[in-house]
């Protein structure tokens, strides 16, 4: 464990905090995709399935529960008490593009064919993409409420933060995980735009508007 | 040792 990856762990962690502070404050979902949110679960629950053979930490064991759990709670928040507040209208990403795609590549690219390293590769790739129905959605809108940037910013943090941790994990223990890293920067990209704006505007104390 | 196995990472 190092600095960078304790940080963005807590970023992740904070992210998911936010979101839900954000349902519970505004009693509504508005402005978050459900099926960036379902994959997410998809994410979690395929990779943390190691959570029944391999032991790594307390850290990580409780890190794991939490990711599943929250992101569960979050799906079930949004298909209950605020379903009202749910748009499936603009919420249309396609995301057998994304789980067609990702199923193939994990199939090609993993570090051991078995059903669990397949899995585990398929959670990898799929977190990179997963991010993409919010995008689209935030896309679509053209605004975003404020708080739902801070979520969204978090997310952006903690996947930044990963790149410097491999870097730093590269020159003290050698470990290098192609397969993690080549993800995680196509993940961290993804944010970049978003990271822009989020910068020139919600930061200064305006709204988050795309430009027309 | 293939450290690429580890998994230790969230």
């Amino acid at each position: 464990m190092n600095l960078f990856r304790f940080l963005g762990d807590t970023a992740h962690l904070a992210s998911i905090l936010v979101l839900i502070h954000k349902m519970h404050t505004t009693k509504s979902c508005r402005g978050i995709s459900f099926k960036t949110q379902a994959l997410y679960v998809a994410v979690f629950v395929t990779r943390y399935l190691d959570l029944f053979y391999r032991w790594v930490s307390l850290y990580n064991f409780f890190m794991k529960l939490f990711f599943i759990g929250s992101s569960c709670y979050i799906l079930f928040l949004m298909k209950t008490k605020f379903r009202p507040t749910q748009d499936p209208a603009i919420d249309t990403f396609r995301i057998e593009y994304l789980l067609g795609p990702c199923t193939v590549i994990a199939l090609i690219f993993n570090y051991k064919f078995s059903p669990t390293e397949i899995l585990w590769s398929f959670s990898i790739f799929l977190e990179s993409v997963a991010i993409l129905p919010q995008l689209f959605l935030l896309q679509r809108t053209g605004e975003a409420e404020t708080i739902t940037t801070h979520y969204l910013a978090a997310l952006g943090i903690y996947r930044a933060l990963y790149i410097p941790n491999w870097i730093y994990r590269y020159f003290t223990e050698g470990v290098v995980d192609p397969i993690a890293i080549t993800a995680g920067l196509v993940q961290t990209g993804l944010y970049i735009d978003f990271f822009y704006v989020y910068v020139t505007k919600v930061l200064q104390g305006q709204k988050f508007e795309l430009p027309a | 040792s293939d450290h690429s196995h580890k998994h230790d990472e969230l």
